[in-house]
């Protein structure tokens, strides 16, 4: 599996489309503080399933919809959407496609949330089983957030051990 | 199921010895031991460090950029084992210094041939070592861009 | 008594609002707030910032360089209202972009004449601030040792 | 009130007698990650009164102890002492000088911790009203520790008061 690309809009301080490439190898993401880098952490963290509010900085789920700034209104609807490509062939089929496939998840002010693939309405059971096995669920060690490294360390021995779990 | 947490837990137990040996350098010692071997399957994980030339007594005490430089060596322990696609690391290296930051690029340039990592930085070095940047700014006040800064390598 | 503590709590204020313009530049709007005014003597505190052009709805919104700059800006807020004769900051310009830390350095000079400020820190731009500078090493292995560094000023 | 200087015997990772200077104005520390600044920071809290061993990152007060090295047994003794000037005449004047006084803390392995004040020995409160009304009480906002710059805006409403109490 690869990341392909990550399409962002009304996602906290992104309020227009917003598109960024996923090249291989690393990519280093810089700015001014308070501009929105760690935003975009904010966004794989919820397209890959995180149900937590808290988790995002925010205290309920519609913190993450952009709420307005000098210039413009807030948005009704946040969305984010995460092009996968090598992905396993017989996953991919299930969605209609060959070896790629296009995650989707939108959220509006009502209360309104729904998970797409590939343009199709599915559950979130679906999304967390393209990510199955892949080091990539909500308790992954792959992303780790601004500030929270010493917390690694930190955590209780029954916490260091999810990540064993995970990575099993 | 039992076992396979526990070829897992010596797989990566092996990767930690190896890889503290290249971040912290030296004669130090490192250990990832399970609080109950009896019952393998709730058992919890405990991590050990002492840093080269130190005799450190109990982990609480070890410095800001010993603990972040520990938590990398978990972290990569772990994708040495099985490496998840996608890394997102947000100003992990806030707390090193310029020897660490070096040791720390060198490995994350090892890794990222298995995997793609994404890492905001602050630091000048860090910058250097990737292969891609982007610049995240708001012109407009309140309003998130994204640019690619093209290298002049 | 709830008299001398209603007073601080206007004077540091007031502070808050005029550092808050210094350390954030421009239009941004800030304030302190007591959580039950009727019960002074057990009231807590509340602080609100909205970075300049921005529209928060909830503090735990903002990034880490802007909560670090926040707390400078409480910091320097009570300082102005009563100096304590001492000051001790470990690495608080860890999470700072350079604008910022130029910014925080600034108002660092000006409180220096009030008050001792000791910083630990790995920005070459606050060491640059700085009247004294001392190096710490463990030249012999597990063993601290300060040693003064002359500036060639 | 002015810090002149202080003195670091067997504390942490300071085996042996460290004397560090207090200027007027800033100070920077500087050094390798793992050298021993915020061990200093651990000493000013120490001889300032703290008494929770978990505030000075140990878990019991032995952790405060030199506790060895490659080439070096462990100590058996911890010593901090405070050198202060300018301070106000009369609390001086109780302690039998002019304006300066030091502050020493003196901890052993076997339990044996005492206070001394210019050589005189004293208890906790005698230290801690020297310090009265200065703003460097335990909950004081002056000693930020490494990675809590954060918590102070994340503390509750009724932890930032008692920075505002402490003020008062
Ligand atoms: N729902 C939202 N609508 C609009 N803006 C938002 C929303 N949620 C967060 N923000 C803004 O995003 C900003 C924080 O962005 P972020 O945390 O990504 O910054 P950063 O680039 O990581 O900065 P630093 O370098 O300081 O860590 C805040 O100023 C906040 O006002
Ligand atoms: N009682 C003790 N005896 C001996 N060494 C100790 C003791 N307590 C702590 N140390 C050592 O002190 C070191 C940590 O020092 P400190 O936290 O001051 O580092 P630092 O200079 O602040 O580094 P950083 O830049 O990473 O924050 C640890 O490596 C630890 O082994
Ligand atoms: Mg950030
Ligand atoms: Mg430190």
């Amino acid at each position: 599996m690869k990341f392909k690309k990550l399409i962002i809009q009304g996602f906290k301080s992104f309020v227009d489309k917003t598109v960024i490439e996923f090249p291989d190898g690393i990519t280093a993401v810089v700015g001014p503080n308070g501009s929105g880098k760690s935003n975009i952490l904010d966004a794989i963290r919820w397209i890959l399933g995180e149900q937590n509010p808290k988790e995002l900085r925010g205290s309920n789920m519609d913190d993450i919809i952009f709420a307005g700034s000098e210039n413009r209104k807030g948005s009704n609807i946040a969305f984010v959407t995460l092009v996968l490509t090598d992905i396993d062939e017989s996953l991919a089929a299930k969605w209609g496609s060959f070896s790629e496939v296009e995650i989707t998840r939108k959220y509006c002010r009502d209360g309104d949330r729904e998970y797409f693939i590939n343009n199709k309405r599915c559950k979130l059971k679906d999304i967390r089983e393209i990510f199955y096995d892949t080091g990539l669920g909500s308790k992954s060690i792959s992303i780790i957030e601004q500030g929270k490294v010493e917390k690694l360390i930190s955590a209780t021995p029954e916490e260091i051990r999810q990540f064993f779990d995970e990575a099993a | 199921t039992a076992e396979s947490f526990y070829d897992t837990f010596q797989s990566i137990k092996k990767n930690f010895k190896d890889i503290f040996k290249i971040l912290f350098g030296g004669e130090g010692r490192s250990d990832i031991t399970l609080t109950d071997e009896g019952d393998i399957l709730n058992t919890g994980v405990e991590i050990f460090v002492q840093p080269p030339g130190k005799r450190l007594q109990n982990m609480t005490l070890l410095s800001g950029g010993e603990k972040a430089m520990t938590a990398a060596v978990l972290l990569f322990a772990m994708f040495l084992h099985k490496p998840s696609p996608f890394c997102f690391l947000d100003e992990i290296d806030a707390p090193l210094d310029d020897a660490n930051i070096g040791r720390f690029c060198s490995i994350l340039k090892d890794m990222s041939k298995k995997a793609q990592f994404v890492i905001i930085t602050h630091n000048q070095k860090t910058m250097e070592v990737a292969d891609q940047l982007y610049g995240v700014t708001m012109q407009e006040p309140g309003v998130s861009k994204v640019i690619s800064v093209k290298f002049e390598n």
